[in-house]
């Protein structure tokens, strides 16, 4: 063989044109035959799987697949709601005289509280640690931004999420996304009779991005800004005040809010009316702006100044809650846990501001499960009882055959007969979340 | 504890062809001066109209 390599001749010749692509298209035909036949073998499982079994059910239910991490696993086994009202009811234990100061300093310096912009400096004075969680601030301490055309942070924390809504969809972290309808609750049918204004909007959440529909729809908003006693106002006569002169909103009206009117009625209106002078949005028609949906999602850790705030001048219409679970809302679980949002439990607020439908939804977690609304005192969130009768109601829904909605609604339509909710200024306190 | 905040605000006007519109772009809508993972204080401006 040595002798035949050494000694053989070798010599070079070009490969004629036709035989290299002949050669070409035989490798290439391979590879193509050889991805088409992997392709269809997947496909071929995937119908496998989708198969139904003798029982109706889908093939692949029966294989045991870890769908969750194992630690997301075991809290959904987990009481949480009552872990969560366990420590609720032992955060609110009085501490001893003498150990409030080292052990709230302690505290602070676990979870990076700033001292010195607490409102109250004499630590003595909170009683347990239930009442430090839902201190106040010192005033001053937390300037609102003067631009009137902003949104401001309603809450000391970090932004999880934030942009624009497409299809009715909340990306969450991650591309997991949860719809709306989900988070907020589906339209309630309106009540023949009452004086309830209805949101508008809340029906055709999702669609906000086609611009010929969010033009009509901000003609119609103008147009039917306020209903009391089955009368229309546009938000200009309610900020002209010509809806009380030449409307009789006199006509007493059954308050059915859960609060008396709010202070700050008028200092709202006063915001939207200095809306309408520095915007375009009384033009006409054809040069209005066209709206979108957008959301964000804050995320406030422990140590965090709890109490929060109103983002925008609007005015709060009804409010929904979600008697859900009290999973953790850190954002290692937002991530692991899809539609976590939509699961937990929450109060759902939802109403309009100058550009139309604005919504804000605190949601609760599992040492932090209490909310508060400061216009709302029939409100009681991580209750037992509470509870209870979501769960008779979503009973009572399941033997008449229909469809649990998941919440509890209530409305403010008595608090402002002029704007039809309950009016907050931008800035003002509307509530907190409180330990347990 | 989160709050979540769903709001409907100006997409902006849609610049004309003269300006130089090529398909998607819009001026003076509702524009976010925040980051994702940024720390946010009571008050300070998430986004402006």
């Amino acid at each position: 063989l040595g002798t035949a390599l050494r000694n053989t001749k070798i010599e070079w010749k070009p490969i004629p044109i036709a035989l290299g692509i002949a050669f070409l298209g035989g490798v290439q035909f391979y590879h193509v035959q050889r991805r088409e036949r992997e392709r269809v073998k997947e496909l071929q499982e995937e119908l496998e799987d989708q198969e139904m079994d003798g029982l109706g059910r889908p093939r692949d239910r029966r294989r045991i697949r870890p769908s969750e991490p194992w630690q997301v696993q075991v809290m959904t086994t987990l009481p949480l709601k009552a872990f969560s009202r366990l420590w609720g009811w032992f955060n609110s234990l009085d501490i001893p005289y003498y150990l409030r100061v080292p052990g709230f300093k302690l505290y602070s310096y676990l979870f990076n509280v700033k001292l010195d912009e607490v409102a109250e400096p004499d630590l003595h004075t909170y009683p347990n640690l239930a009442a430090f969680f839902y201190r106040e601030l010192k005033q001053g301490a937390r300037p609102s931004d003067p631009d009137p055309n902003a949104i401001l942070s309603p809450a000391d924390g970090k932004i999880v999420q934030y942009g624009l809504i497409e299809g009715g969809e909340v990306e969450q972290v991650k591309g997991v996304t949860y719809s709306l309808d989900a988070l907020l609750g589906t339209k309630t049918p309106s009540t023949s009779g009452t004086t309830t204004p209805q949101p508008s909007r809340s029906d055709s959440l999702g669609s906000r991005t086609n611009d010929g529909q969010t033009e009509e729809d901000n003609v119609r908003a103008d147009e039917e800004f306020a209903q009391v006693n089955g009368i229309h106002y546009t938000l200009k006569d309610v900020l002209s005040g010509s809806a009380n002169k030449d409307k009789k909103l006199d006509v007493e009206t059954p308050d059915q809010s859960t609060t008396p009117v709010a202070s700050s009625e008028a200092e709202v209106r006063a915001d939207l009316a200095l809306a309408e002078a520095s915007t375009s949005w009384w033009a006409p028609t054809t040069e209005k702006t066209a709206t979108a949906l957008h959301y964000c999602v804050i995320y406030l850790a422990p140590g965090d100044y709890h109490r929060f705030h109103s983002p925008v001048a609007w005015v709060v219409e009804r409010r929904r809650h979600f008697a859900g679970e009290l999973f953790s809302v850190h954002p290692y679980l937002v991530k692991t846990l899809p539609g976590l949002f939509t699961l937990n439990e929450r109060v759902v607020l939802l109403g309009r501001w100058r550009w139309g439908f604005f919504s804000y939804t605190p949601v609760g977690a599992t040492n932090v499960g209490s909310i508060k609304i400061n216009f709302d005192k029939e409100l009681r969130t991580n209750s037992l009882i509470t509870d209870t009768a979501a769960d008779a109601a979503a009973e009572e829904s399941w033997q008449r055959g229909e469809q649990f909605s998941g919440f509890v609604e209530a409305t403010y339509e008595g608090a402002s007969k002029v704007l039809g909710g309950h009016a907050l200024k931008r800035g003002e306190e509307m509530g907190g979340f409180q330990l347990g | 504890s989160t709050i979540v905040m769903v709001f409907e605000a100006p997409k902006g006007a849609r610049p004309s062809f003269d300006e130089g519109y090529k398909g998607g772009e819009r001026k003076g809508g509702y524009k976010w001066s925040i980051e994702k993972g940024q720390t946010v204080k009571v008050g300070q401006a998430l986004g402006h109209v």
